[in-house]
């Protein structure tokens, strides 16, 4: 463990509080891509596969609450707050995204066993899961300054990441180029984002695009 | 050590 990888756990576990917070409190999920939440569930369900035969109090604990409330969130938008959901504006043909994760992690994989081609696909799909919501604002042209601070959040800890493994590579405990390739890819999707997020909501302004 | 994820991240 790193500073850099705890600060990047905190911010993906604020993202996750500041989105259920947002649609508790507003009693709508209005703005949120419903197929980037679906993959982050896939995302999670074919990533920690390992909580059945591994155990370690710190990452059981994260993997059990990623999946838990990322479950949670679905049921929202599926259940409570579904005719807050608006399906004609989250069109991002996510079959692409799925199909390209599966294609490269049936090519190359560390290990052809199905728990590591899994987490080479979870690896690829959190790489572009996002698209779908980026997709979303970007059609609307604007957002809630909440959505915003929750895409932030959720960008922040995949580029936090990126020291981490600079960091764990120096001190050589870890070099795993897919996990650094699929990470470096993932926060170049958000930098746009962060650029308008950090002109534009950081100075009091609304989220727009320009 | 390329390739030798030892899984222990999130």
């Amino acid at each position: 463990m790193n500073i850099f990888r705890l600060a990047g756990d905190l911010f993906h576990l604020i993202s996750i509080f500041i989105l259920i917070h947002k649609m508790t409190t507003s009693k709508s999920c209005s703005g949120i891509s419903f197929k980037s939440q679906a993959l982050y569930l896939l995302v999670y369900v074919t990533r920690y596969l390992d909580l059945f035969w591994t155990f370690a109090l710190y990452n059981s604990t994260m993997k059990i609450i990623f999946i838990g409330s990322s479950a949670y969130v679905l049921h929202l938008m599926t259940g409570p707050f579904k005719p807050t959901h608006d399906p004609n504006i989250d069109t991002f043909k996510v079959r692409y995204l799925i199909g390209g994760a599966a294609i490269l992690a049936l090519l190359f994989p560390y290990k052809w066993t199905p728990a590591e081609v899994l987490w080479t696909f979870s690896i690829w799909l959190e790489s572009v899961a996002i698209l779908p919501q980026l997709f979303m604002v970007q059609r609307t042209g604007a957002a809630e300054t909440i959505t915003t601070h929750y895409i932030f959040a959720l960008g922040a800890y995949r580029a936090l990441y990126i020291p981490n493994w600079i960091y764990r590579y120096l001190t050589s405990t870890f070099w795993d180029p897919l996990s650094i390739i699929a990470g470096v890819i993932q926060t170049v999707l958000y930098s746009d984002f962060f650029y308008i997020y950090y002109t534009k909501v950081l100075q009091g302004r609304k989220f727009e695009l320009p | 050590k390329v390739g030798v994820n030892p899984k222990d991240e999130l």
